[in-house]
């Protein structure tokens, strides 16, 4: 459905801006690490089924591209523009996300299995994963406004999902209260960011006319 | 509904 589909593509643009912003810039600087850590595991361990099941050509690449790109621009960032790179602001205490992530897929699962558990652990993880990206934005006080674009395509993605599973809801009686739950979380967290970047871009590109 | 993962999404 169309949801999912505009969905997916806001996901992929968003990773698209970040490796073009890292590239062009020869910069990794205001860009969290953490952030992008934790998204290699939200994706490592949300798609370990690649292994197992098959769902489309579609599903598998998108897949293999979110793994991949994930470890690249960690690989980025520490490795090939280590130089420039500043981490002394990136101080969110993460083991909170990782260890309230865990708990809650603990608490909340389909079923008590490795995967099942470790799927439920990403959904969670993903939802939160943003916050010492978000942190960084603040502590810095100015962002580029690429960094803004990232951060806005990969909320929307998840806030495209929402309708997705209302419209899966109607027309396949499908219900994923986790991926439900999890979303809204994600969207909320991200809400208060999409409110100044609303007001800016509405700053910025439409009153401001001279 | 059907209480399922929607394991066919990202």
């Amino acid at each position: 459905n169309l949801f999912r589909i505009a969905g997916d593509i806001s996901h992929l643009v968003s990773i698209l801006i970040l490796l073009q912003t890292i590239e062009k810039g020869k910069t990794t600087s205001g860009i969290s690490l953490k952030t992008q850590i934790l998204y290699v595991v939200v994706f490592v361990t949300r798609y370990l089924d690649l292994l197992t099941t098959y769902v489309s050509l579609y599903n598998s690449l998108m897949k293999i591209f979110f793994i991949a790109s994930s470890v690249y621009v960690v690989w980025l960032m520490t490795s090939k523009y280590n130089k420039k790179f500043k981490e002394d602001q990136d101080v969110f205490p993460v083991k909170y996300l990782v260890g309230g992530s865990f708990v809650m897929s603990l608490l909340f699962h389909y079923k008590f299995t490795f995967s099942e558990i470790l799927w439920s652990f990403s959904l969670w993880l993903e939802a939160v994963c943003i916050l010492p990206q978000l942190f960084l934005l603040q502590k810095t006080g100015e962002a580029k406004a690429i960094t803004t674009h990232y951060i806005f395509a990969l909320g929307l993605y998840r806030a495209l999902y929402i309708p997705n599973w209302f419209y899966r809801y109607y027309s396949e009686n499908r219900l994923d209260l986790l991926s439900v739950s999890a979303g809204l979380l994600q969207t909320t967290i991200y809400s208060d960011f999409f409110y100044v970047y609303y007001q800016k871009v509405l700053k910025n590109w439409g009153f401001n006319l001279p | 509904a059907e209480a399922s993962p929607n394991h066919d999404e990202l």
